[in-house]
């Protein structure tokens, strides 16, 4: 299983994705 | 459609359907996308990971995608 630390990066590197996954998507409607 | 190429919707899919919490390698990728080549999977994944598709989990040959909670 993922140690604290293993699971703290994923939580951040997930909460990155989703901002720029909104930022693409707010990019594609002002098209 | 979504927008994606069928190379592009492959692999999102195969990690999506991911449940381990590391979620699925680069290895386990090509293993499943016998006919796709580790350099074409590479080039999807550092696509889909632009987009805010997936993300990269405890190391670069891991993968987790942003909606499947």
């Amino acid at each position: 299983s993922l140690t604290p630390e293993q699971q703290r990066k994923i939580e951040e590197n997930r909460q990155r994705a989703l901002a720029r996954r909104a930022e693409r998507l707010a990019q594609g409607t002002c098209q | 459609s979504n927008g994606l190429s069928p190379n592009q919707n492959q692999v999102l899919c195969l990690i999506k359907s991911c449940p381990e919490p590391q979620g699925i390698s680069i290895q386990e990728l090509k293993q499943r996308l016998s006919a796709m080549s580790v350099s074409i999977i590479r080039q999807v994944v550092d696509f889909l990971s632009n987009e805010g598709h997936i993300f990269s989990t405890i190391d670069e040959d891991h993968f987790r995608s942003t909606d499947n909670e």
